[in-house]
C-alpha cells in the first residue's frame, strides 16, 4: 500500500519500508513528512557512572540512541467503504494497524506489543517513534491528568538548573491523554488510551513508551524486576491506540480536547441475544 | 441487586501511589486487577437494570471485555443479535463498531428501523494468534452508529444467508 485516504485526512506510506511516510490534513491543507516506527531501549543494568538499573521505578536506557525492532514492516491494505487498514508487521511480537474511518477526523494508530522476547539477555523499553521536520526548539506539551498542558523544555527545568545526567530518561514525563509538538504553524498531536511516558528526545520528533520488560530491580523498594510473565511464562501482550491529529496551532486545542474526552469517556457497548420479556419496575 | 460500591473500593485501593505508577510487586499487581475486575462485573449489573428500567426490556446483556482481541461468544454465535451503545457525553457522536462474527453478511437495523451500512472484514492473522484458544472468529462486523447526548442506541444486527450465486457447486452438485 502506499496511501490510504477518506475525506479528511491521508495517510502515506514508504512502499520500500512499508512505514508510514507522511499524513495530510485535507481539510486544512496541512501536509507533514513523517516515519513512525518502533523502537526498544535497552535497559541499563548499571555502568561506572551509576550501578542504577532500569527498573520498575527507573526508567534508565543504557544508551541514549533507541533501537529498531525493524527497519521495514510487512503490509498489506484493506479498503473498504467504511474502513480503510494497513496492517504493518514488525516482528514476530510488534505489529500495528493504521486504520482511518470513514468521516473520521484523525488517524489512529492499533498497536500490539509483546511478548518482548528476553532471550539475548537485555532488559527493553519499547517506544512508537514519530519523527517528523517540524522545528520545536527543544520544546514539547504533555497534559497533566487531561486538564493543564504542560510546557516541557528539554534538559530544562522551570524553577533550578539542571545538570542533565540523563538525556533520554531525565527527558520522559507522564503523558496521562496526550502529547504534542508544533512549530509556528502545524501541531501533531498524539492521544493515548492510557497513561504512559513520553518525550520529544530531538527535535520534530515524539515517542511514547509502549510496553516494557526488565530483569533487574532497580533497589528501589520493589524487590523484584519487571517482569510480568504472564500466563505461559513468555511476557504479556499489550494492545493499545495511539490518534494522530494534524493541525493549524490555533485550531488543535479545539480537536485534541474535543476527540480527547471522546476516547476517555468512550460508549459502553453492551450485547444481547434480543430475546427479552417486557419490563417495568412496577 | 446492583452495586456500584465494589468498584468504588477497588477504584479507592487503587489510588495507592504503587497502583497509579504500576510499582506494586507482581502478587499485588494482580491482587489490583482483581479487584478492578470485580467491581466492573457489579457495575454490570447496575448497567444491565438501568438498560432493563430504560428499554422496558429485561434482557439477558452481555459485555464483551475481550473486543479489543476480537472475542465475544454473543456475536461469534448468534445469527442475530441486538447491540446496545450508551454515550455519556453530553453531545451526539458517531462511534465505530467493530464486532467479532463468523458469517459473512449482515443486515444492521438502527433505531428508527434505518438500514445501517456496514462490512465484515477478516480478522487479522495476529490477532488470531494472540488470542489463543479464547474465540473463534473469522471476520469482524463494522459499522457505524449514532448515539445521542448522553443516552443509548440499539441496533439489530441479523445474519445473512450468501446469494446463490456466491454459493460453490462441486462436481457432485453438493452445495459447499
Amino acid at each position: 500500500p502506499d496511501k490510504i485516504q477518506n475525506q479528511y485526512y491521508r495517510v502515506d506510506f514508504d512502499p520500500e519500508t512499508g512505514l508510514m511516510s507522511g499524513i495530510h490534513n485535507l481539510e486544512k491543507n496541512i501536509s507533514l513528512p513523517l516515519t513512525q516506527s518502533f523502537y526498544w531501549y535497552n535497559a541499563s543494568i548499571g555502568n561506572e557512572e551509576s550501578s542504577q538499573p532500569s527498573g520498575a521505578y527507573i526508567f534508565r536506557p543504557n544508551n541514549s540512541s533507541p533501537l529498531p525492532v525493524s527497519q521495514h514492516s510487512r503490509s498489506y491494505l484493506v479498503q473498504n467503504s467504511l474502513v480503510q487498514e494497513v496492517y504493518q508487521n514488525f516482528s514476530s511480537w510488534c505489529s500495528q494497524v493504521v486504520r482511518l474511518y470513514k468521516d473520521q477526523r484523525y488517524v489512529e494508530l492499533e498497536w500490539t506489543v509483546g511478548p518482548i522476547p528476553i532471550g539475548d539477555g537485555c532488559g527493553k523499553e519499547v517506544i512508537s517513534l514519530i519523527d517528523t521536520k517540524l522545528q520545536t526548539g527543544g520544546v514539547f506539551y504533555t497534559d497533566s491528568n487531561g486538564r493543564q498542558i504542560m510546557q516541557r523544555r528539554r534538559d530544562s527545568r522551570e524553577t533550578w538548573k539542571l545538570n542533565q545526567t540523563e538525556p533520554v530518561a531525565g527527558n520522559y514525563y507522564p503523558v496521562n491523554s496526550r502529547i504534542y509538538i508544533k512549530d509556528k504553524y502545524t501541531q501533531l498531536s498524539v492521544l493515548t488510551d492510557r497513561s504512559q511516558g513520553g518525550s520529544s528526545i530531538r527535535d520534530g520528533s515524539l515517542e511514547l513508551m509502549v510496553h516494557r520488560r526488565l530483569l533487574y530491580d532497580d533497589n528501589r523498594g520493589v524487590g523484584e524486576p519487571l517482569l510480568e510473565n504472564g500466563f505461559f511464562g513468555e511476557g504479556i501482550v499489550v494492545r493499545g491506540r495511539h490518534l494522530l491529529l494534524l493541525d493549524h496551532v490555533e485550531e488543535a486545542a479545539d480537536a485534541h480536547r474535543t476527540l480527547a474526552l471522546q476516547q476517555y469517556m468512550s460508549p459502553q457497548v453492551v450485547l444481547s441475544y434480543g430475546d427479552g420479556i417486557p419490563y417495568s419496575q412496577e | 441487586q446492583s452495586n456500584s460500591t465494589v468498584m468504588r473500593r477497588a477504584m479507592g485501593v487503587a489510588q495507592h501511589h504503587d497502583a497509579v505508577t504500576g510499582t506494586a510487586k507482581q502478587p499485588v499487581n494482580n491482587d489490583y486487577t482483581l479487584r478492578l475486575s470485580q467491581g466492573w462485573d457489579s457495575c454490570q449489573v447496575v448497567i444491565s437494570n438501568s438498560l432493563s428500567s430504560l428499554t422496558g426490556i429485561k434482557e439477558n446483556f452481555a459485555f464483551c471485555n475481550l473486543l479489543n482481541i476480537s472475542v465475544c461468544h454473543v456475536t461469534e454465535t448468534a445469527n442475530n443479535f441486538k447491540v446496545f451503545l450508551y454515550n455519556p457525553l453530553g453531545r451526539s457522536i458517531t462511534w465505530n463498531v467493530r464486532l467479532p462474527v463468523n458469517g459473512h453478511a449482515y443486515k444492521v437495523i438502527g433505531p428508527n428501523d434505518e438500514t445501517i451500512p456496514s462490512e465484515v472484514v477478516d480478522v487479522s492473522d495476529f490477532t488470531k494468534e494472540l488470542r489463543l484458544y479464547q474465540g473463534r472468529a473469522e471476520r469482524e462486523l463494522i459499522f457505524q452508529g449514532q448515539i445521542p447526548a448522553m443516552g443509548f442506541s440499539s441496533f439489530t444486527v441479523g445474519k445473512l444467508s450468501l446469494p446463490d450465486r456466491f454459493v460453490f457447486k462441486s462436481k457432485k452438485g453438493k452445495k459447499q
